[in-house]
C-alpha cells in the first residue's frame, strides 16, 4: 500500500458518500444517471468475486463490501425508494448503457490476462469502470445546471483514478511492480474521459459560478 | 516477480 494508491482509495469512498449524502439529505437524485451506477453495480460485484476466496487484508475485504453494498443501495433507492425515484430523470438518461455492457463482455473474451473466469471478469470490470461514467457525463450535459453535490461526486470519481496513476507510476519505480497493462490503459482512458469535466469544474470554481457543461 | 495471481488493488 502506498500513499498515492491510499489516497485513491479514499477518494473513491468520498464520492461514494458524497453521493449518498446528496441522496439522503436531498432525498433527491436528480442529476444523477442510474445507468452509470447500475454500471458501477455491475464492475464491482465482478470485480470482486474473489471477495469470499480470496483474503488479502482486512482493509481490502471491508473497502469491497462497502463499494458492492453502496453501489447496490444506490441502484435500489433510484428505482425503488418511493420517494428518490419520483426525481429521477429518466427521460434525461437514455444513454444505451447495455451496449457498453456487451462492448466490454467481448473485448474482455478477447483481451484478458489468463482465460479463467475470474480473469475475464476482472479485465470486463476494469473496462466497464473506464467507460461507465459516460451515461452520467451525458446526463450532466443534458440537464444544463449541475448541483453542487452532484458535480463533487463526479470530481472525486474522476480524481479516484488519477491517484492510482500515480500509484501505477510510484509502485514501477519503487517496486519494480508492473501492474498489469489492463489496469493502466484503461485508468488513462477513464480520467481522460473526465478531461473535460475537470475542465469545466475547475472554471467554476475559479470564476465561483455554477458548473455548466456545454451541451 | 512471478506474475500474481490474485489483484490486491482495488
Amino acid at each position: 500500500m502506498n500513499v498515492f494508491r491510499f489516497a485513491g482509495d479514499m477518494t473513491h469512498l468520498i464520492s461514494i458518500l458524497v453521493l449518498l449524502l446528496k441522496i439522503y439529505t436531498t432525498k433527491s437524485c436528480s442529476g444523477i444517471s442510474l445507468k452509470t451506477q447500475e454500471l458501477y453495480a455491475v464492475v464491482f460485484v465482478t470485480r470482486y468475486l474473489d471477495l469470499v476466496t480470496d483474503f488479502i487484508s482486512v482493509y481490502n475485504t471491508v473497502m469491497k463490501v462497502v463499494f458492492i453494498s453502496s453501489s447496490l443501495a444506490i441502484v435500489w433507492c433510484i428505482r425503488r425508494h418511493k420517494v428518490v425515484r419520483r426525481s429521477y430523470d429518466k427521460e434525461l438518461d437514455t444513454f444505451r448503457h447495455w451496449l457498453l455492457v456487451g462492448a466490454c463482455a467481448v473485448l474482455a473474451l478477447v483481451v484478458h490476462e489468463k482465460f479463467s473466469f475470474q480473469e475475464v471478469c476482472w479485465a470486463f470490470s476494469i473496462y466497464l469502470e473506464a467507460v461507465a461514467i459516460l451515461p452520467q457525463l451525458v446526463l450532466l450535459q443534458r440537464s444544463g445546471n449541475v448541483d453542487n453535490l452532484t458535480g463533487q461526486y463526479v470530481f472525486f470519481l474522476g480524481a479516484y483514478r488519477a491517484f492510482y496513476i500515480l500509484n501505477w507510476i510510484y509502485r514501477y519505480y519503487s517496486e519494480q511492480h508492473f501492474t498489469r497493462w489492463i489496469s493502466c490503459v484503461s485508468g488513462i482512458v477513464q480520467t481522460a474521459l473526465y478531461a473535460d469535466f475537470f475542465y469545466y469544474y475547475f472554471i467554476s470554481w475559479k470564476n465561483n459560478s455554477k458548473l455548466q457543461l456545454p451541451a | 516477480d512471478e506474475e500474481e495471481d490474485f489483484h490486491d488493488e482495488l
